[in-house]
């Protein structure tokens, strides 16, 4: 465990929670993709199968369980409990254009042909283009809420935080994951725009818009 | 490459 990482993971964990706690304060998750969180939750359910098969620390284990029972909990706020404020007609992204895929490359390029590898491999590719329906939801309205832009800050930075947390295991550790490294290069490379607009606007205290 | 007992990250 490097300080990248903590941090790292500290940032993932605070992402979901201001997320949940946006919903649950507002009664409302307008402007949240709910396919976006549908498919972090197929990411955390098939990455962390391995919690039933392989015991790594009460951290590492504590964290799998949390990412799991938070996540399933916003997309039950969103599809259940506050079905009413889902802002549907603007959450058009079709996400089996990413799973389908995904999974396709899942198959392909992996480390081992095993089921479990398969699904972390999925897991993996999948989490690197999950955040698209909601960056795709913002593009359609053409703006976001301060705390929602909070959020996907957060999300954004847990997964640059690791690319650091990569270069450091390889010098140190001898550690080297391709697959990780790679898909990890992608998800932050989808957000460099966000990050942009996050620093130059809401920053300075105005409210995320994109320019018409 | 890595094989799934190796996987210590979240």
């Amino acid at each position: 465990m490097n300080i990248f990482r903590l941090v790292g993971d500290l940032s993932h964990l605070l992402a979901i929670f201001v997320l949940l706690l946006k919903i649950w304060k507002s009664r409302s998750c307008a402007g949240v993709s709910g396919k976006s969180q549908i498919l972090f939750a197929l990411v955390f359910i098939t990455r962390y199968l391995d919690l039933f098969t392989n015991f790594i620390s009460v951290y590492n284990s504590l964290m799998k369980v949390i990412f799991i029972a938070s996540t399933v909990a916003t997309v039950y706020l969103m599809y259940i409990k506050f079905k009413a404020t889902y802002d549907s007609n603007h959450d058009t992204f079709r996400i089996e254009f990413l799973v389908v895929p995904v999974g396709g490359l899942a198959f392909l390029v992996n480390h081992d042909f095993t089921p479990l590898e398969i699904l972390w491999t999925f897991s993996i590719y999948l989490e690197s283009v999950a955040i698209l329906p909601q960056l795709f939801m913002i593009s359609k309205t053409g703006e976001a809420e301060t705390i929602t832009s909070h959020y996907l800050f957060a999300l954004g930075s847990y997964r640059a935080l690791y690319l650091l947390n990569w270069i450091y295991r390889y010098y140190f550790e001898g550690y080297f994951d391709l697959i990780a490294v790679v898909a990890g290069c992608v998800q932050t490379i989808l957000y460099c725009d966000f990050f942009y607009l996050y620093i130059t606007k809401v920053m300075w205290g105005k409210k995320l818009s994109l320019p018409a | 490459g890595l094989k799934t007992k190796d996987k210590d990250e979240l």
